[in-house]
């Protein structure tokens, strides 16, 4: 049921008006209680946002500058309060994550600052702020943003991490090519029935999974782009690190499973035209690792090129994975030591950090650029679900 | 509606001090 006596949109000027003492139960009603897989579904992306900000338009335009304080004040603190109590759940994290973007958004753009109106329409600029500069507030706002996509990285992660080895290394995809074990190594899940066993398909369906709820929660496309960014890393990462450490998985036929993987998820990217966000990027320590796997490893034209080619491993990264590297086939052959001395003397004037493992805690920093809406704040109605009757449209 | 007029800057307390100022304490309290 519409909440009010419908009037013309035209009469409307994307104000919510409440009283005082009806603030606790508008953050309640939407933000503590609200739940992203029930009511929320269904709305408009970023409504809750939305109506936030009509709400602090109207405290504004009555020049209440204490309304206008506490308002901002409870929204925080209940975007902190329901991402303390349900901070493991991504679809939670990232519903506020984009809401709190918007909010950001939506007080740039109505600020009346002109570096942020310049899409605006006329209408959209006649509902600017008229009395509050809340720049200082914006400066707040941005901080919780950068909490809530730290808490909906390491969300991400929770869920991520333990599908990685077993599906970039483990689980072989690629039939027939390392049919043969290497001398001596158990293959580490062979007992394990593969139910269970999380494969390559496993990641993809959850990376699927991510940019669906994100997509649906009307996340910035710039904010989306830097989570698959951080996806990648860690997928790239966790991968990398567990090759460096156990022998069997560093042989020519991983080399050639970790490569198709590695397509696989550049192909997820294409398939999403996330090409551009770098995440790929984030694979190459990975994808050289395999390619030095796979190259051949014996005369000084060899060790000329992969010095070369390696480039984002570090020299001590290079040096273990040819001190690992194990035969699998009888066209295969160890690595000698006088041919690791000499990639060693290549690489001595390199200035590295002597690490071996990768940092997989590591988060890029993140922005959030700009992103102002075409909505017309007049336009918006509240849905009935969303319990919010004691607002009035102004 | 004059296009530039001034708007007062509202001093905004940090995260952290936003925190303090609970709004829940009627149902956090023991």
């Amino acid at each position: 049921h519409p909440v009010n006596i419908p009037r013309r949109e035209k009469d409307f000027q994307g104000m919510l008006e409440y009283k005082k003492e009806d603030e606790l139960k508008l953050v309640k009603n939407l933000i503590l209680e609200l739940k992203p897989r029930g009511v929320a579904v269904n709305l408009i992306p970023g409504l809750p946002a939305y109506i936030l900000f009509m709400c602090l338009r109207h405290a504004d335009y009555v020049n209440d500058d204490q309304k206008v304080r506490s308002l901002l004040t409870s929204v925080i603190n209940s975007i902190k309060k329901i991402l303390k109590k349900r901070g493991d759940d991504f679809e939670t994290v990232s519903f506020w994550l984009s809401n709190t973007c918007r909010f950001l958004h939506c007080l740039k753009q109505y600020s009346g600052d002109d570096q942020f109106m310049k899409h605006n329409t006329p209408k959209q600029n006649d509902h600017c702020l008229s009395n509050f500069d809340l720049a200082e507030y914006r400066q707040v706002l941005s901080d919780l943003a950068i909490q809530i996509y730290q808490q909906l990285i390491k969300c991400m992660e929770n869920i991520l991490q333990p599908m990685i080895v077993s599906g970039m290394l483990e689980h072989e995809t690629i039939q027939g090519v390392s049919g043969v074990k290497p001398t001596g190594l158990r293959k580490r899940t062979s007992s394990i029935a593969d139910e269970g066993t999380y494969t390559l398909d496993s990641i993809i369906r959850q990376l699927n999974t991510f940019h669906s709820i994100m997509c649906q929660h009307g996340t910035d496309p710039e904010l989306i782009k830097q989570v698959v960014k951080q996806q990648f890393y860690i997928i790239g990462a966790v991968t990398l690190n567990n090759l460096l450490l156990r022998k069997d998985m560093c042989s020519w036929s991983k080399g050639m499973q970790i490569r198709y993987n590695v397509s696989q998820l550049e192909e997820w990217l294409r398939d999403k035209n996330l090409m551009t966000c770098g995440a790929k990027e984030t694979l190459e320590p990975l994808i050289q690792a395999a390619q030095l796997l796979q190259v051949k490893k014996k005369t000084d034209e060899d060790a000329e090129a992969i010095c070369s080619m390696c480039n984002a491993l570090s020299t001590a990264q290079i040096v273990k994975v040819l001190n690992l590297y194990t035969p699998v086939n009888a066209f295969e052959e160890r690595v000698s030591v006088l041919f690791i001395r000499t990639i060693q003397t290549r690489l001595r004037d390199r200035k590295e950090s002597p690490q071996l493992l990768m940092d997989t805690k590591l988060i890029y920093p993140v922005t959030f650029p700009f992103n102002p809406s075409s909505l017309a704040l007049e336009t918006i109605q509240i849905p009935g679900s969303l319990n919010l009757a004691f607002l009035t449209r102004v | 509606r004059p296009p530039s007029r001034i708007r007062v800057l509202l001093k905004a307390p940090t995260l952290e001090e936003m925190e303090e100022m609970n709004i829940f304490e009627d149902e956090e309290s023991p």
